[in-house]
Formats: C-alpha cells, structure tokens, sequence
C-alpha cells in the first residue's frame, strides 16, 4: 500500500466520522441529504461482501467494518434518531436516475459475471455518483454549513488521492483496474467545482453561499 | 495480478 492509498482511506474515515460527529453533537442533520447517506451505505454494503469470501488483510477487514457501521449509524440517525431535523423538502433528488443506470452499466461493462462481481462493480459506478442528492440540495438551499462543507472537501479529497495511488500502482506494479479508474475520474470532477468554492471561501473564513 | 474476483482497495 502506497502513502496515496493511506491518506485516502484517511481522508475517506475522517470524512465519515466528521459527518456524525455533527450530526451527533449537534442533534440536528439539517443540510444533509439522507438520499446521499443512504447511497453510500449502499456502496458499501454491494462492494464489501467480500468480507465473507475474500480475506485481503486485517487493515482492509477492519476498515470496511467500521465504514459500514459509521455508514448505517448515519443514516439511522437521519431517518430515525433525528428524524425530526431532517430537510427531507429539500433533498428532492431523484435517486432512481442514479441507482438505475448505474445497476444497468453494472450488469454490461464488469470484470466478471458473476453476482458478488456485478455488485462490486454497480457499487463502483454507483459511489461516483452518490454524492449528487448532496450537492443537489446546497445548490437548492444556496448554502452549507462550514462542517458540512468540510465533510464534502474530505470526502472528495479521497478519491483524489485514490487516482495519485492508482497512477503510482500503475508505475510500480503496472495494475491498474479500468472500472475503478474511470469512476474516480468521474466522482472527483463532480467534487471540482465544490472544490474551488471551499478553496475560495470557506479557507479565507466565509460560509458556502451560493449567488 | 489479483485473482479473479479480488479487489484490495477499499
């Protein structure tokens, strides 16, 4: 594993945590979108039942058991714990024209078929668009909380680091997988416009607004 | 180089 890797699984844990550090100690996930949090515990429910097939190590084993959890903790603080918080009004995404395409391509463009494969791969597809219920949504309220914001920088920030991995990995074992390369090239160009807001703004000490 | 099936990333 390369520092790339590292730090992009970093970013990825410090956004999760970050996120439900908020919500917890605020007792409020207004401006979040629960469509977002539930794709995510989406991803990565399809992309880690290898989990029961596959044991890779027990850095990799003990990270996915923790995303999933965090994952899962979100979304029932969302929908349950602190239901009553929730800006369902403005999280307005239609999910199924995320979850449906990307299912379909699963199914068309994969490494292999076979169920656990096709899963791995709807979940790829899927991750890199996840995030949109989220932006959807500040762009329709025109604002985020400065955590908020935080949370969406690390979390882009992952797969960035991810690609700095994947060419490292490419030069140095020459592996390089097409599908995840492609979907992180995907998910992180959606982040770069939120990217140069949080550069812009929320580094020299202002809240998101949108004009 | 993984074998079918295998994925090592997260």
């Amino acid at each position: 594993m390369n520092l790339f890797r590292f730090l992009g699984d970093l970013s990825h844990l410090l956004a999760i945590i970050l996120l439900l550090l908020k919500i917890w100690k605020s007792r409020s996930c207004a401006g979040i979108s629960g469509k977002s949090q539930v794709l995510f515990a989406v991803v990565f429910t399809a992309r880690y039942l290898d989990l029961f097939t596959n044991y890779i190590s027990l850095y990799n084993t003990c990270m996915k058991v923790v995303y999933i959890a965090c994952s899962f903790t979100t979304v029932w603080m969302i929908y349950s714990k602190f239901k009553a918080t929730y800006d369902g009004n403005h999280d307005t995404f239609r999910v199924e024209f995320l979850v449906v395409p990307t299912a379909i391509l699963a199914f068309l463009v994969n490494h292999d078929f076979t169920p656990l494969e096709i899963l791995w791969t709807f979940s790829i597809y899927l991750e890199s668009v996840a995030i949109l219920p989220q932006l959807f949504m500040i762009s329709k309220t025109g604002e985020a909380e400065t955590i908020t914001t935080h949370y969406l920088f690390f979390l882009g920030l992952y797969r960035a680091l991810y690609l700095a991995n994947w060419i490292r990995r490419y030069q140095t074992e020459n592996f390089y997988d097409q599908i995840a390369v492609v979907s992180g090239v995907v998910q992180t160009i959606f982040y770069c416009d939120f990217f140069y807001l949080y550069v812009t703004k929320v580094l020299k000490g202002k809240k998101l607004s949108l004009p | 180089p993984l074998a079918d099936g295998e994925h090592d990333e997260l």
